[in-house]
């Protein structure tokens, strides 16, 4: 058997999966935030590598663990189908790794350590002489760069660290944020918890590029509605910052705001557009600008629930978030748009609701439409955050594309479950991401069968 | 684009030791030097 490093009680295995012809998985170089990202277009099938020698005799006492060469045959996301050289077109001793972890090594990190390459017993007697059968097969080979494993545990490192104070949006009031501290960190995802949580609170998960997530001081600066200990707002508006503070330094663009207060210049309370609804990820509703704030945000309501008279409804968005549109744009997409409150989808006009009410639209010209070359495709599979319970990092796949947003569904689960992400959401991972950081994936839902 | 990043590949000699002894070869390495 196979060692695995760090396996986490009733995390989902995908490698029973990854035998079926018909199984696609997005590519690691669709996700910019995913580790090792940017050396993922040098990682090839053909390549070389060392890895454990599981079939041999029981370890001795000489070489407790034994090691040979492998080649790549196949990648999906962060897996690799690997056959030991020597085995030629036999590939009933294939196996799978995880290309980000401690599984692989490039050829040469054996004799660094020591260690001998020992033949796999299956072929030990096919060859009379392994040392000129390697040196023939590695010569002029590719293999990965001798810093490799520096580079994935560089690639996995958090810019924040426990301890560290921020301003986090409040899961339970969307329209306000609060001061949080980091509690813990794996694979870049932080558990924060707000300062007024009881202990046994298991705090809000999210992922440290998200959106949600703001320096200390966010709040005042763009006009947001904070909720925090006085002595915290006190210090915040004489200036005065702590070691524990986490500065504008950690985030990014999106998660601080632009000094260029233009970019909402174009944005009047009572403006009309569409929106993902924050608490309904599968809907595009009719949204209404509520208050336009400094730096770049807006506070947006959802026009299809009843008006929350305190405005606990109300959500920031940057003007620059992939997740709002103007009006129009899930016509053109051909997607369902939820109307406002007193509509259905039949009743519902843009144009006449428009002149009706005497609202109007935020000019198409304020949005964000750059549509990258994503690269996803309907069907891929990969690893997405479950939102509504962001703890929760589950098996998906791409349902439905529209522009840079991806349909994602959850397998096993009804389409109401469905979640619109951008293309570059930080809550989506390659295929294997969940094992090579450490973090438990839940598997497709299985429905029990009726007796 | 990272697509559009280009690849670095570096002869680098890699040393191997088996049971009968040790030897060296030529191999390619990408991305060392990124």
């Amino acid at each position: 058997s196979r060692r695995h490093t760090n396996e986490i009680a009733n995390s989902y295995d995908w490698d029973a999966c990854l035998n079926d012809t018909y199984f696609v998985a997005a590519p690691v170089t669709c996700f910019k935030h995913a580790p090792i990202v940017d050396i993922w277009s040098n990682i090839l099938v053909g390549m070389k590598v060392e890895v454990e020698n599981t079939d041999c005799d029981n370890a001795s006492e000489t070489f407790p663990d034994s090691f040979w060469v492998a080649t790549v045959t196949k990648i999906i996301g962060y897996k690799a189908l690997l056959r030991y050289e020597g085995f030629g077109l036999n590939e009933t001793k294939d196996f799978w790794v995880s290309l980000c972890s401690n599984q692989v090594h490039p050829v040469g990190w054996c004799a660094t350590r020591g260690k001998p390459l020992i033949p796999p017993k299956t072929i030990e007697d096919k060859y009379s002489d392994w040392k000129d059968f390697l040196c023939k097969r590695l010569t002029g080979a590719r293999t990965l760069p001798s810093n490799f494993a520096s580079k994935v545990t560089d690639s996995m490192k958090s810019r924040f660290q426990c301890g560290l104070t921020l301003e986090v949006v409040d899961k339970n009031r969307i329209s306000q944020v609060k001061v949080a501290v980091v509690h813990k960190i794996i694979g870049r995802r932080l558990n924060v918890k707000y300062y007024d949580m009881p202990p046994e609170d298991s705090g809000f998960w999210c992922h440290e590029d998200s959106p949600l997530l703001h320096p200390v001081g966010w709040a005042k600066k763009v006009g947001h509605h904070l909720v925090a200990p006085s002595q915290y707002v006190d210090r915040v508006r004489s200036g005065i910052s702590e070691d524990n503070d986490a500065s504008e330094e950690l985030f990014t663009p999106v998660q601080i705001g632009s000094n260029d207060n233009t970019l909402t210049s174009g944005f009047r309370i009572g403006m009309k557009l569409e929106a993902i609804d924050p608490l309904n990820l599968s809907s595009i509703c009719v949204a209404t600008v509520m208050e336009v704030l400094n730096c770049g945000y807006i506070m947006i309501r959802i026009d299809t629930y009843d008006a929350d008279a305190t405005g606990g409804d109300w959500f920031c968005y940057h003007v620059s978030s992939p997740y709002i549109f103007p009006v129009g744009f899930c016509e053109q997409h051909s997607l369902a748009l939820v109307p406002p409150k007193e509509f259905t989808l039949q009743t519902f006009n843009w144009k006449n609701y428009l002149s009706e009410t005497g609202n109007v639209a935020v000019s198409a010209s304020l949005f964000n439409t750059f549509v990258p070359a994503h690269g996803f495709e309907e069907g891929m599979k990969m690893e997405a955050t479950d939102l509504m319970d962001p703890r929760l990092v589950c098996v998906a796949t791409v349902a439905k594309m529209a522009g840079r947003l991806l349909r994602v569904h959850f397998d096993g689960w009804e389409e109401e479950y469905d979640q619109w992400l951008d293309c570059e959401s930080s809550d989506i991972y390659p295929v294997g991401w969940c094992h090579s950081v450490g973090y438990k994936l839940e598997g497709p839902r299985v429905v029990p069968k009726h007796t | 684009p990272m697509e559009n990043k280009p690849r670095k590949w570096e002869q680098k000699q890699v040393q191997i030791k088996t049971m009968e002894g040790e030897f060296s070869v030529t191999m390619w390495a990408s991305g060392a030097s990124d």
